[in-house]
């Protein structure tokens, strides 16, 4: 019926791939209005009107090289303001597993390289928490991750696909640790006492993922006996008509 | 030899076809997301054109219209064999993906590519 609202069809169409898909992404009605536009939804919309025309229409010169890509926000938040000029805060991302049929490609942690509080200048730059101890549990980022890559004069992009994809094979509840090291810049005549904690907005992580179930492309050619029949012996079809 | 076979008939074969205009072809919509009920978790695009397929299937399915040997066969079965088998029907033939920016149940932001979402040319199967 026309006007009943979506979700009630989509209820009853379960089996459908889209509408399955769509019932399991689509949040209640209850969330009514969209997020608030931080620094993260505006990075996606900059994605997304990379990646597709105003129509929705995938752009053919994206450059994604992924059919899905999720932004994870950090889950916690732990500020320790050391002593001296350094202040690191631990992030921690949740890797929540997604259906079969993706297969993660590429991860990226995406921050703020410059941040500027009140009067002060700082440079950040993020690496994995290392638990203390003889043997580091994670080799630092550099195995992993490519130079950073300057996406915007308040962005860097930072690929740490091996690192995550560790942990993505890994069963049970998979959490990535990072840590968000900022220093004061040099010259700030007074140190910056630090008691609160950065939003979460100066870091999150990109996952790039490919839809691994493509459509079978049906066969397009007619067979060859029908061809001729279509063409030799049309005659038939003639006298038949008569 | 598709002419040879409608200008040798008699003129069933040409009032069923119907005036050219209503022959199976693609026609352009346009919906907004808020009229499916999801505009709380589609953030981009606003509007979507999903377009159709409506219009008649003609006797002879000439090769614009990408239609499979089965088609032609049907026709000719619901022409000279039996009526009650119904002629081909006019439905998408391509389709192309669309780009959705969408927040999820639990607050994620994904940009994600479906396939098949929109009807990009018709054919009579």
């Amino acid at each position: 019926k026309v006007g009943q609202p979506s979700n009630a069809l989509m209820a009853d169409a379960p089996s459908l791939p889209l509408i399955r898909e769509l019932l399991e992404e689509a949040p209640g009605k209850q969330q009514r209005k969209l997020p608030v536009l931080g620094h993260p939804l505006r990075y996606m919309l900059e994605l997304y009107q990379r990646s597709a025309d105003a129509r929705g229409h995938p752009r053919e010169n994206r450059t994604i090289g992924a059919t899905m890509v999720k932004l994870v926000r950090p889950l916690a938040n732990v500020a320790k303001p050391l002593r001296g000029s350094w202040h690191i805060q631990t992030l921690d991302f949740p890797l929540i597993p997604n259906r079969v049929a993706y297969q993660l490609v590429r991860a990226t942690v995406v921050y703020r390289h410059q941040l500027h509080l009140a009067r002060f200048h700082l440079s950040c730059h993020v690496k994995p928490w290392v638990q203390k101890g003889p043997t580091n549990q994670f080799p630092s980022l550099g195995t992993g991750s490519s130079k950073p890559s300057l996406l915007s004069k308040a962005w860097t992009e930072m690929d740490i696909t091996q690192h995550v994809q560790r942990l993505w094979n890994q069963k049970g509840h998979r959490v990535l640790r990072l840590r968000f090291m900022c220093q004061q810049q040099k010259g700030s005549e007074i140190e910056l006492q630090w008691h609160g904690t950065l939003s979460l907005d100066t870091a999150f992580l990109l996952l790039y993922f490919n839809d691994t179930h493509k459509s079978v492309q049906k066969a397009k050619l007619l067979p060859r006996v029908l061809e001729d029949f279509m063409e030799g012996d049309s005659s038939l079809l003639l006298r038949r008509a008569r | 030899q598709a002419g040879g076979i409608t200008s040798g008939v008699p003129g069933p074969f040409r009032e069923h076809d119907g005036p050219k205009s209503n022959q199976c072809s693609l026609h352009p919509f346009q919906v907004s997301f808020r009229q499916l009920g999801w505009d709380h978790w589609i953030i981009a695009p606003h509007l979507y054109t999903p377009n159709y397929c409506k219009g008649v299937c003609p006797r002879v399915l000439h090769y614009g219209l990408n239609s499979p040997n089965h088609a032609v066969i049907q026709n000719l079965v619901n022409e000279l064999v039996d009526q009650s088998v119904p002629q081909p029907s006019c439905v998408p033939y391509k389709y192309i993906p669309i780009s959705i920016l969408l927040i999820e149940a639990n607050g994620s932001i994904m940009y994600k590519e479906y396939e098949d979402m929109i009807a990009q040319s018709c054919t009579c199967r």
